[in-house]
């Protein structure tokens, strides 16, 4: 069982997948995010950070045993186990489909719409209206396909639930409001089971979906 | 936290990139 | 053995990952990408394709059991042999490690340099400025990294130098001129050994490495 430090800042919904992994798998790990362990824009730039680390980038994570990895995607599937892996070729592949699907048609369109209702981006109208556009198409896709199905890949929660659960996350606490998510029954349910998990609960918290679309914070 | 996010390459654009190659390699394939 | 068909359009540096990991695993692949077997607009329009791939993307992949696969890097994973997904739990992590690094820090810049050279999309100087800079330092890393390696996991080819390989691939055939690419020589005599590999040249042919840098076609 992998055991070491994943590198990150506070709130990185990416960083979540891997800690969430974690708890499921029983690797053990700790997470540098606040001072002293890790700051953010400092401790990433030293030339201990970037031997190991070379473009500087966290989520980062170092076993115990020396091995390093970078990306988010990565450090999550190293700390999983078989079964959140798939455990049949089919749904293995399954579960990387998911993955990158949630980077591809998620993630830059979730991010196009909440960064600036974070005050972290500028706000664009017609990018925000395209975002919204976007991310209509990849839950209508994502509604169908738990039509009939709990989770994303085979009976339990896998790797592809996790991935896909954290790129939403800022999404369904910032602006997926009740209004727009009720077109997407079967993501909310989905969403919803997979937050009240005791391991997503545990790195998560309590995750309250948004009453009202935020706007953008000037 | 929050601000951190921004640190991350995200690809804003990728939508418009996938519709303008989508539309090219169908054109080309008439 | 997987056997199946992979759904795409020609020239389709995606589609190349699945085909070229075929040729190393010995999956039986048959391409459909040109019409009457499959045409890109009309075919993956249909209701027969849009009920296996409802989001009508291709690369796309039906197994001839019926097991259906989209997303490029799902298709080639599950095409791979164990030997190339990486033959311990570090490496098949560092396969996908590398996987995402191509998707997140290759992709969007090799995109937007060389879009405009094919005609895909409107020349912007600054955008092509910009993602000169990204490709710089994503060149600059993986020379770095290849500087004692042959290849990027292992004393092999793996799926990871397949996928980066081929996300670098119009690059290398479109703007990475000599004086641009002779400041990454690592990553230049790594690309070169990929490409002459057997598999790879089944597959991509004979990969000529531009001359000059392809500017916009207007």
């Amino acid at each position: 069982m992998a055991a070491g430090t994943l590198y990150t800042y506070p709130e990185n919904w990416r960083a979540f997948k891997a800690q969430i992994a974690a708890q499921y798998s029983g690797a053990k790990l700790k997470v540098a995010s606040t001072p002293p362990a890790f700051s953010f824009g400092q401790t990433n730039r030293t030339p201990a950070f970037l031997s190991n680390f070379p473009t500087g980038k966290v989520p980062a994570y170092q076993g115990d045993d020396g091995f390093c990895l970078t990306e988010s995607n990565a450090i999550a599937y190293y700390l999983c186990s078989d079964a959140l892996r798939g455990t049949s070729p089919q749904a293995s592949a399954q579960v990387l489909q998911w993955v990158s699907f949630a980077d591809a048609d998620i993630v830059p369109s979730a991010s196009a719409w909440v960064f600036p209702t974070l005050g972290i981006m500028q706000f664009n109208k017609q990018a925000t209206e395209q975002a919204k556009e976007e991310m209509k198409r990849a839950l209508a896709y994502l509604n169908q396909h738990l039509n009939t199905r709990t989770f994303l890949v085979g009976e339990r929660v896998s790797l592809a639930d996790i991935t896909v659960a954290c790129s939403l996350l800022w999404a369904y606490k910032q602006v997926l409001e009740p209004a727009f998510r009720q077109a997407y029954p079967n993501v909310n349910r989905w969403f919803v089971t997979c937050i009240n998990q005791p391991q997503f609960k545990t790195v998560l918290g309590e995750v309250k979906l948004c009453e009202k679309m935020a706007q953008f914070d000037a | 936290g929050i601000q951190c996010l921004t640190q991350d390459s995200i690809w804003f654009d990728k939508p418009r990139y996938d519709e303008a190659e989508r539309r090219f390699y169908e054109g080309m394939n008439g």
